[in-house]
């Protein structure tokens, strides 16, 4: 463990409370794209299996379920308790088109041909392209509000301090891992674009508005 | 490329 992945998970704890209460505190999901956190809860699904079998420490176990609890959480709040608030007229990113490329792709370019570490690689490119039905959705209404784009902009850094977890690991331990890398990369350039407008709009107290 | 046995990363 090292600081920068620390923080990476810090903050991605901190995106899936950050949305989880604001459905709750809100009891409303507008603005939210209920797709991405059905592909969300699907790459802990897939990732976690191990869960029972393959015990790492109490902090990774513990932020495991954690992580597992929340999504599944939050995706009953959208489709069950506050489904009234769910916007699905914007919120129509076919996710098909996500799953079955990822899944074959996992089925090709993968560790090691075994049911466990296909459906680990699955949920690394899976989880690089989760977030495009939520940002297609946010293009699509031309906005999103403040503590969306927080929540957004802590699930982009949660990545992006992992890719200098791994530049870290790669030279003091000489550990990296090509798969996680790429899918890593891919997952924080889709967010360049929303980091621009957050850091130009959002930390200037400016509501966030893509350019129509 | 390293054989990464189990992944201890979340």
């Amino acid at each position: 463990m090292n600081i920068f992945r620390l923080l990476g998970d810090l903050s991605h704890l901190l995106a899936i409370i950050i949305l989880l209460l604001k459905i709750w505190r809100t009891r409303s999901c507008a603005g939210v794209s209920g797709k991405s956190q059905i592909l969300f809860a699907l790459v802990f699904t897939t990732r976690y299996l191990d869960l029972f079998t393959n015990f790492i420490s109490m902090y990774n176990s513990a932020m495991k379920l954690i992580y597992l609890v929340c999504s599944y959480a939050t995706v009953f709040l959208m489709y069950f308790k506050f489904k009234a608030t769910y916007d699905s007229n914007h919120d129509t990113f076919r996710m098909e088109f996500l799953v079955v490329p990822v899944g074959g792709l996992a089925f090709l370019v993968n560790h090691d041909f075994t049911p466990l570490e296909i459906l680990w690689t699955f949920s690394i490119y899976l989880e690089a392209v989760a977030i495009l039905p939520q940002l297609f959705m946010i293009s699509k209404t031309g906005e999103a509000e403040t503590i969306t784009s927080h929540y957004l902009f802590a699930l982009g850094s949660y990545r992006a301090l992992y890719i200098v977890n791994w530049v870290f690991r790669f030279y003091t331990e000489g550990f990296f891992d090509l798969i996680a890398i790429v899918a890593g990369c891919v997952q924080t350039i889709l967010y360049c674009d929303f980091f621009y407008l957050y850091i130009t709009k959002v930390l200037k107290g400016k509501q966030l508005t893509l350019p129509a | 490329e390293p054989e990464v046995e189990d992944h201890d990363e979340l």
